[in-house]
């Protein structure tokens, strides 16, 4: 049954949302099926694949049980990529689900069903560790951290680590941490060197060998509504994020 | 008395927290004395001008009024700036606060005795529009927009501008925007070109002439816990900076 990947930093501007999208659309290239759940009020992995709501189906409704999954699981450009999308409605599910009972198990309890369907399941998350970005390590089997090569970057990690720790020893205990993924790496920094000699002595094999670089090609495709691949496969930043989906696969057969 | 001005915008990784200490340290230098918050429990702030909370005096507790100004307000390198320092527990806040009557209001009557102390107050928030940054834009006479020069930092402009307006509407009918400011901008890339002339297009006078461009100094001066005036006085983003404070220095001289 599939796998659920959390993508999480409280740190904001770090490639979540880049890397959210783009893995997964690797992946989808690869012939995995996929399925990308925006829970970003700000809805960026939405757009990053092309795709906006319809209606009334949004994460949000789903999330609380107001529309049923088949209505929200959209179509992408990719055959093997789909998206949960989000809207700015999402701002209101955290303060609506403060009062629920289990409030942390919304998300898990609302994907199981999907599980059977995909071979992937990522979640996008927003810049906090708030409930749902909670929700969202309690879902998940592992938990894909992007590192942003900066120093305010590298400051936040032990507060992460320290959440998903808290999430491992209650809510979720076979929480995993997946990688650790240098992103907007330019190697012509010493800070950038600096930041990957820190991650790699402190973090070792969790972090991958991958290194996303800068590519100004990965900021522009998001205003096309299209993952890098299908914007521009023989960017720096495409090659990167292939070479991410095959020591991601990699690392799930063992090696 | 001071004015109370709000670094804001939900988008991560944007350039408020850069923004928030070397526009406060540049007016410092300028001999205007400044109050730096830090209201992100992130703590970004704080290390920017090399201040840790000392013990129980931290941005949280003096919020609920569990200590008193005078024990949380400390100085720094420069002889006109203080902070608010922050620390983790101040992701307790948002959760505290939810309960309380007037939520929105502890900052706004907390800071109400500082304002004769100081000429400027400038808080730094976290990439949210949850309760602490709704408390920053109630207490504020204006709020600062750093926009990176992004397209998913342009797409999020509106529900920022939304939320502006609806705290103008009810909480602070005196809010103003004091100024969108263009961040990490490479003129060498078509996108800052778009999305320069976009803000102008649609922003006109609110955009400041102002705009800082990208410059490593600038991310590696935190590591230092020093604004960018006191390590690199030379760089681009130091230049960018006293530029930025005089221009807005001459704004509220009404020029
Ligand atoms: N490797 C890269 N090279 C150049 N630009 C990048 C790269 N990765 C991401 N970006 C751009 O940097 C900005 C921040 O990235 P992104 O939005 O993916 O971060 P995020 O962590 O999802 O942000 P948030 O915290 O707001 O959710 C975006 O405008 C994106 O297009
Ligand atoms: N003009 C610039 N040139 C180069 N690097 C910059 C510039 N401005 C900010 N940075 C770096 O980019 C990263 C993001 O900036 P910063 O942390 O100030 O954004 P933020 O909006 O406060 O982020 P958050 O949403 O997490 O609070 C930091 O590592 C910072 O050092
Ligand atoms: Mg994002
Ligand atoms: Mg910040």
């Amino acid at each position: 049954t599939g796998k659920v990947v959390t993508i999480a930093n409280q740190k904001g501007g770090v490639g979540k949302t880049t890397t959210a999208v783009n893995l997964a659309a690797s992946l989808a290239i690869a012939e995995r099926k996929t399925l990308l759940v925006d829970l970003d009020p700000q809805a960026n992995a939405s757009s990053g694949v092309g795709v906006a709501a319809e209606g009334e189906s949004d994460v949000y409704r789903w999330l609380l049980g107001e529309c049923e999954t088949p209505a929200v699981v959209q179509p992408t450009a990719l055959d093997f990529l789909f998206v949960l999308p989000a809207t700015p409605d999402l701002i209101g599910a955290e303060i609506e689900l403060l009062n629920c009972a289990e409030r942390e198990f919304f998300l898990a309890r609302r994907l199981s069903p999907l599980l059977a369907d995909f071979d992937y399941i990522f979640i996008d998350c927003s810049p906090s560790l708030g409930l749902l970005t909670v929700n969202a390590l309690t879902a998940a089997d592992s938990v894909l951290i992007p590192l942003q090569s900066e120093y305010y970057a590298l400051e936040g990690l032990g507060q992460l680590l320290s959440t998903i720790d808290r999430v491992r020893n209650g809510l979720n205990p076979g929480l995993d941490v997946e990688g650790i993924l240098l992103t907007m790496v330019d190697l012509r920094t010493t800070l950038a060197h600096q930041v990957e000699a820190e991650a790699r002595g402190h973090f070792g094999e969790l972090v991958y060998e991958t290194i996303i670089p800068r590519n100004v090609r990965l900021s522009e495709s998001p205003s096309h509504g299209r993952p890098i691949a299908l914007y521009d496969v023989t960017s720096k930043g495409a090659q990167a994020y292939f070479s991410l989906a095959e020591e991601f696969i990699a690392r799930q057969n063992g090696s």
